[in-house]
């Protein structure tokens, strides 16, 4: 464990917590994602079956409930609890042009043909694009609310700060992998287009808008 | 991957 690596794990804590707690103050979804975190919850219960074959610490352990327990209470959230805020029309990313061209890549790309290590991979692939309805949701409406912005750095700064860990464990273990490394770079690049409208309007106290 | 520790990161 290094610097990067528990501050990118701990903005990608708040970025969940951040969420939860806007859904759940506003009594109201409006402005998420619901397909974004259809793939999300996909991500991480596809990644953490290694929960019951493998135990890497507490934290580890931890961590991985925590992310599956939260985007399952997201997912209930928005398609139960708050359903009649959920925006259905601007939430029309087709989530299947990403689930079967990730699986497929996995089947092809992996670093053993077994089945949790090629879910392990999907689970990669697939976290790289699954913001993509969220910021397909944003660029339809035109515009997010200050504390959906606040998520979406947060979510997006955890694989920046993923990237800064692997090349620190590069050169101080020798530890790298080429899949996550690849998969969290696309990952980071897709939030760069936000990451400028993030500081150069909401840091300033300006709404995130898009120019019309 | 390492055989005997899996992946250790989230």
């Amino acid at each position: 464990m290094n610097i990067f690596r528990l501050a990118g794990d701990l903005s990608h804590l708040l970025a969940i917590i951040l969420l939860l707690i806007k859904i759940w103050k506003t009594r109201s979804c409006a402005g998420i994602s619901g397909k974004s975190q259809i793939l999300f919850a996909v991500v991480y219960i596809s990644r953490y079956l290694d929960l019951v074959t493998t135990f890497v610490s507490v934290y580890n352990t931890v961590m991985k409930l925590v992310f599956i327990v939260s985007s399952v209470a997201t997912l209930y959230m928005m398609y139960v609890k708050f359903k009649a805020t959920y925006d259905h029309n601007h939430d029309s990313f087709r989530i299947e042009f990403l689930l079967v061209p990730c699986f497929v890549l996995a089947l092809l790309i992996h670093a053993a043909f077994t089945p949790l290590e090629i879910l392990w991979t999907f689970s990669i692939y697939l976290e790289a694009v699954a913001i993509l309805p969220q910021l397909f949701l944003v660029s339809k409406t035109g515009e997010a609310e200050s504390i959906t912005s606040h998520y979406l750095f947060a979510l997006g700064s955890y694989r920046a700060l993923y990237l800064l860990n692997w090349i620190y464990r590069y050169y101080a273990e020798g530890h790298y992998d080429l899949i996550a490394i690849f998969a969290g770079a696309i990952q980071t690049i897709l939030y760069c287009d936000f990451f400028y409208l993030y500081i150069t309007k909401v840091l300033k106290g300006k709404k995130l808008q898009l120019p019309a | 991957i390492d055989e005997e520790e899996g992946h250790d990161e989230l």
